[in-house]
């Protein structure tokens, strides 16, 4: 389908969504006097049992909550930034007790581990890189990928973990001479690595040899496009794209989320679906979270909207709660849950 | 939409295109 047709086929009705879908768990405040910034979900190994966590993050402290019995959360470790603040916490999938987190002004300048060994609570931190830092993503096998620098003089770099967390592996990637925007892994394909560019690119990589294997041009209707997830199924590859800069359009609103189908072989692409808000919902996309087939956007008006990818349209929409509007959502690695921030540090959970 | 649109389709794509660019 063009573009067009395609927002034609897949605007959502006003009835479709259901906000009952979101069910409310349990919820926390951090203390912090900063603004909020970022949630994650991570398992954390202590006392010889692995527990599903909440890592927050403010501006000037990073913070470990673990579950008590109530549906309620301790905080139990917590980590400093007095120079530079903290962007967002980079989860490094199949790592226990470590967190990696993106500290910067507008853009990252430093990528830091956050450690705690077990009975231990002591600070630890441990700068991994530093430098005028693009896009950074952890993979699964406990790999972190970031590039460093723009166009011509960039360098991109694989770091793999030890399981504790410890001495570390580097190996680097083919740069495709345009300054890369963000990274997605393809699930599934643990040796393929996606990246897209600012110029309307999606590169594809090999991460075992390093080698640059396609670029692929996508639709010049959507710039600086996000890339959440892929995947590669009969001989396509699957991408759900967010696009933060989309300007609105009268008929439509602004699209949120886009599932594209690239066939890698022959470089083509053609849009299937694109996520608009249902009717009566107003804002752009501020940021998002895709887990499987379900992803969920924060809007500028303040709310979140979350659309079931094989249903094609909205099926949840959660206004601003206590007159707060939401600023951060997250889908938990460790649960289907979806974390919802607010600026000023109160996280609410739910079940999705 | 369809496939035929997008090209020939190969499930082995990775391999192959790993075969044809540069090392």
């Amino acid at each position: 389908y063009s573009t067009e047709q395609t927002e034609i086929a897949d605007l959502p009705a006003c009835d479709s969504w259901n906000p009952g879908s979101l069910q409310l768990v349990s919820k926390f405040k951090n203390p912090s006097s900063s603004c909020s910034v970022d949630v994650s979900a991570m398992w954390w190994e202590g006392a010889g049992a692995k527990e599903p966590c909440i890592i927050t993050a403010c501006e000037d402290i990073v913070s470990l909550w673990k579950p008590l019995a109530t549906l309620e959360w301790e905080k139990v470790q917590s980590w400093h930034f007095t120079e530079i603040p903290v962007l967002q916490i980079v989860p490094v999938p199949d790592v226990f007790n470590l967190i990696c987190v993106a500290l910067g002004n507008l853009e990252i300048r430093e990528i830091r581990a956050l450690l705690c060994s077990s009975g231990d609570e002591s600070e630890t931190q441990v700068l991994l890189k530093s430098g005028n830092i693009k896009a950074v993503l952890g993979l699964t096998k406990r790999r972190l990928v970031s590039s460093i620098g723009t166009f011509c003089n960039q360098q991109v770099q694989i770091m793999t973990f030890a399981e504790d967390g410890g001495s570390k592996d580097e190996q680097l990637l083919m740069p495709p001479d345009e300054t890369i925007l963000t990274f997605a892994e393809v699930q599934g394909m643990q040796d393929a690595l996606l990246g897209t560019t600012t110029v309307n690119n999606i590169v594809i990589w090999n991460l075992k040899t390093g080698q640059l294997l396609k670029k692929v041009h996508i639709d010049d209707s959507y710039q600086a496009s996000v890339c959440h997830r892929a995947y590669s199924e009969m001989g396509l590859l699957f991408v759900v794209l967010s696009h933060p800069c989309a300007k609105e359009s009268q008929a439509f609103g602004s699209p949120m989320f886009q599932l594209l189908v690239i066939n890698p072989k022959t470089a083509q692409s053609v849009g299937v679906l694109l996520c608009c808000l249902p009717q009566g919902q107003a804002g752009r996309f501020l940021e998002g979270d895709v887990k499987d087939h379900i992803a969920a956007a924060v809007l500028t008006s303040g709310t979140i909207a979350v659309w079931d990818l094989l249903l094609g349209h909205c099926t949840a929409v959660l206004p601003p709660v206590s007159d707060q509007n939401w600023s951060l959502v997250k889908w938990s690695s460790t649960d289907s849950h979806l974390l919802a921030g607010q600026k000023d540090g109160n996280i609410f959970i739910y079940r999705y | 939409c369809s496939t035929a649109d997008l090209g020939p389709i190969s499930l082995n794509w990775f391999e192959e295109l790993s075969s044809e660019a540069p090392p």
